[in-house]
């Protein structure tokens, strides 16, 4: 009853912390060239953890910010500009911290689980695994 | 010194989840 894929289907939370299923769900999203939303999401989890005050940390916050949010791509689409802001002004003052991309992160996780998670679970890569 | 893309795989591969 609790295989891993009774956990997929039950939250998206649930199939990105299990290694088959986020991998699955990633072979996907770069079959539909949004792979980017992914990467975006775990790394937003990795930055959370990083040491604040490791100099690394705030390299990290600005590759994360040149990479996703001062492009055109698909993560900065679907933020919000007020989001996108926040952030710029943080890196341009050096302010870092743990919770900078909550909010983008947060974005990023709704818009995953209206549109290409529910997509995945109706996948022809899904049903095959199944 | 690591590149700016070495930190970033490096901080996404941190937190994907591990074989149980």
């Amino acid at each position: 009853p609790d295989s891993p894929l009774a956990r997929w289907t039950k939250s998206l939370h649930s199939l990105l912390g299990d290694q088959d299923g986020a991998h699955l769900f990633r072979t996907f999203l770069e079959r539909e060239k949004c792979v980017d939303t992914l990467d975006f999401w775990f790394a937003c989890n990795g930055f959370r953890q990083m040491d604040l005050k490791d100099t690394k940390t705030l390299r990290v916050a600005k590759a994360i910010y040149k990479r996703y949010i001062d492009t055109s791509s698909i993560v900065a689409k679907q933020l919000k500009p007020a989001t996108k802001t926040f952030i710029r002004d943080n890196i341009k003052k050096q302010q870092i911290d743990s919770a900078m991309f909550d909010q983008a992160q947060t974005e990023i996780q709704t818009s995953m689980e209206e549109s290409p998670y529910q997509m995945f679970l109706t996948s022809d890569i899904y049903l095959e695994y199944v | 010194i690591d590149s700016e893309d070495d930190l970033l795989q490096e901080c996404i591969s941190s937190a994907m989840p591990k074989k149980k």
